[in-house]
């Protein structure tokens, strides 16, 4: 699906450099499923930003695989090839969500849906929000609803796109267990029955283990191991 | 500390009543450390606020011990006595931070650490946010740092008033677990060194285990058991 190689991003905070990435490299293929550990404050949003491209890296090289033979750098795209490859390619669950206040739920959802192209925007739309129990709350607004709910939204956003690629941060942190077995049921099956990548960034290492074979850790803008499931 | 009876709080979407608390009873002594969880939108952070002073109850009485022989339902305080509960008496960690974007890390604590009316406002700022891995970070502001870094701002902010009661709504779900421990930690010192009052949500089963005996569990808007630490 694509190939990392050294990726840099710095901040700047006056003239002190932050290395957020401190030259990532990653090979992820077509259908892998895989979980991103880290430390907090290690990189792993700046990388799925990256990755999904709303920020941009400093150096390196990210090398997409565009279906049809097509290989790409991301960081060569022209601005429309930029904006669909956000809209289409990419579902990306954010840390925090970035829900559009001033639209409902279903509103929300559909906004994505009708960007992606796909087929029926507004079913699936209510079939995506109705899966993860949100049914009775489509015309609700982001501010009348429990932080798990808001979550709920922001992942049914990015599944509803039918996107390659899949960039999930933290999508179960303010979800009961119960609520993340299913997410990652969803992602998994996403994965072996519709050959979609997944990438998900979590903190909580049970679910890692029982979820996904291969673990990517990062620390300091790093990798410092790729390993396989870790046994206890 | 405390004892809330019968608190019942209703949210309206038109005319349609979402019952977010339907009969919540609950018994806190001082220097109580005890997990809440209960399914997302199972009425926790509705809870939280109430208990905070930041939201009202519809109906029920929430009597606070306010230490030298005093009780009083905080449903009755005048305008000033709740402005003073809210700032010397509570410490909140909210779900969603509420961080104020236009001041620095070191503003934000310090602006709690005044209101509260404690000595040396700004080194405890400081120390605190040092003690949580945030002392290079002082002068960043919320949007250039992580999420679970402005997680941390959140805590120290909360924990800086020196307050009776801290109520922590799911306090470390973007932090790692090295540094969910180190709060849970702190959390737990806070209670049996200096008698504080300690109430935390948690979607996190085996942290609750691991650090309470005693979980309150909370499902559409009422209690379902009191229950001691679950063996297995
Ligand atoms: N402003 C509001 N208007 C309408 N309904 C609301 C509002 N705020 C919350 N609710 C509803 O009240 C219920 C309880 O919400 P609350 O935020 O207390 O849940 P929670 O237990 O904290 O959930 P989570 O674990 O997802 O954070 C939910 O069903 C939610 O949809
Ligand atoms: N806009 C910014 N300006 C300056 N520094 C930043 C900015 N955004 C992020 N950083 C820094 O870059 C580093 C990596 O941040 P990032 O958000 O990628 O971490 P993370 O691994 O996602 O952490 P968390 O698990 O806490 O969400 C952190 O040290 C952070 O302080
Ligand atoms: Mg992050
Ligand atoms: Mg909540």
């Amino acid at each position: 699906q694509f190939v990392a190689r050294d990726v840099k991003k710095s901040y700047w905070t006056g003239d002190i450099e932050i290395k957020a990435l401190d030259g990532i490299s990653l090979k992820v293929a077509k259908g892998d499923f895989k979980m991103i550990l880290g430390p907090s404050g290690s990189g792993k949003t700046t990388l799925m930003n990256i990755l999904g491209g709303l920020d941009s890296a400093d150096s390196g090289e990210i090398i997409i695989n565009l279906g049809n033979g097509k290989f790409k750098d991301i960081r060569k795209f022209t601005k429309n090839e930029l904006t669909n490859y956000r809209r289409m390619y990419i579902g990306i669950i954010f840390q925090f969500y970035n829900l559009i206040p001033i639209l409902t739920a279903l509103e929300n959802i559909e906004l994505a849906a009708r960007f992606s192209g796909i087929s029926n925007p507004k079913r699936k739309s209510k079939e995506y929000l109705s899966e993860l129990g949100l049914g009775d709350k489509f015309n609700r607004y982001p501010n009348q609803l429990s932080g798990g709910e808001q979550q709920r939204i922001a992942i049914a956003r990015a599944l509803v796109k039918d996107p390659a690629l899949i960039l999930a941060d933290e999508p179960t942190g303010n979800l009961d267990s119960v609520k993340t077995n299913e997410i990652y049921k969803i992602l998994k099956k996403l994965s072996e029955d519709y050959n979609k990548t997944i990438l998900i960034v979590t903190h909580d290492e049970d679910m890692a283990n029982k979820y996904a074979k291969e673990h990517i850790h990062i620390k300091d803008g790093r990798l410092i191991r790729n390993q396989e499931k870790i046994e206890r």
